[in-house]
């Protein structure tokens, strides 16, 4: 564990209790992309597969339980108890595209042709496109409420951080996962419109608005 | 080594 892994996994967090205190206090899930979610939701079961045999570390086995019942959890809620207010007209980005590539790539790239690494791999490509269908919702509105902009924003510094991380664990450990990088930083780069906005508008105080 | 190494994170 290093600063940077610690502050990804913690960003992370805060990401999922922002989204929740958002469709709490406005008790709407507007701006949302019940897409984007769905799929993290795939992300997290095929990636914490070995919740199944182990081992099972402490911390990591807590945050994997957080993360695969939140997500179904804002799931839920968007299906149920804030249908009303989920965008379903505008949120209609083709996640199967997403789904189909993420696992060609996981086919094509894995540690081992087996059941567990393809999902591992599938996963790690997947969530490198996952907020896709959240970008675009963003692009299709215009405009974000800020407290949206901040879990979107929390989301995208989880990973960007584990950055530093891969490379101080290379430097360190000598450990490097080749797929996890090339996947993180993909990721980062789907991320780089939004967190150009964000930095110059949302921090100074800005609506976040998209140029017409 | 082939041994397979742990996934130690998120």
């Amino acid at each position: 564990m290093n600063i940077f892994r610690l502050l990804g996994d913690l960003s992370h967090l805060a990401s999922i209790f922002i989204l929740l205190h958002k469709i709490r206090t406005t008790k709407s899930c507007a701006g949302i992309s019940f897409r984007s979610q769905a799929l993290y939701v795939l992300v997290y079961l095929t990636r914490y597969l070995d919740l199944l045999w182990g081992p099972w570390l402490l911390y990591n086995t807590v945050m994997k339980l957080f993360f695969i019942g939140s997500s179904v959890y804002v799931l839920y809620l968007m299906k149920f108890d804030y249908k009303p207010s989920h965008d379903m007209g505008l949120d209609n980005f083709k996640v199967e595209y997403l789904i189909g590539g993420s696992f060609v790539m996981a086919l094509l790239f894995n540690l081992a042709f087996t059941f567990d690494e393809v999902m591992w791999s599938f996963s790690l490509w997947l969530e490198s496109v996952a907020i896709l269908p959240q970008l675009f919702l963003l692009q299709r509105t215009g405009e974000a409420e800020t407290i949206t902009t901040h879990y979107i924003f929390a989301l995208g510094a989880y990973r960007a951080l584990y950055i530093p991380n891969w490379l101080y664990r290379w430097v360190m450990e000598g450990r490097v996962e080749f797929i996890a990088v090339f996947a993180g930083i993909i990721q980062t780069i789907v991320y780089a419109d939004f967190f150009y906005v964000y930095f110059t508008k949302v921090i100074q105080g800005q609506k976040f608005e998209l140029p017409a | 080594n082939g041994e397979k190494k742990i996934k130690d994170e998120l």
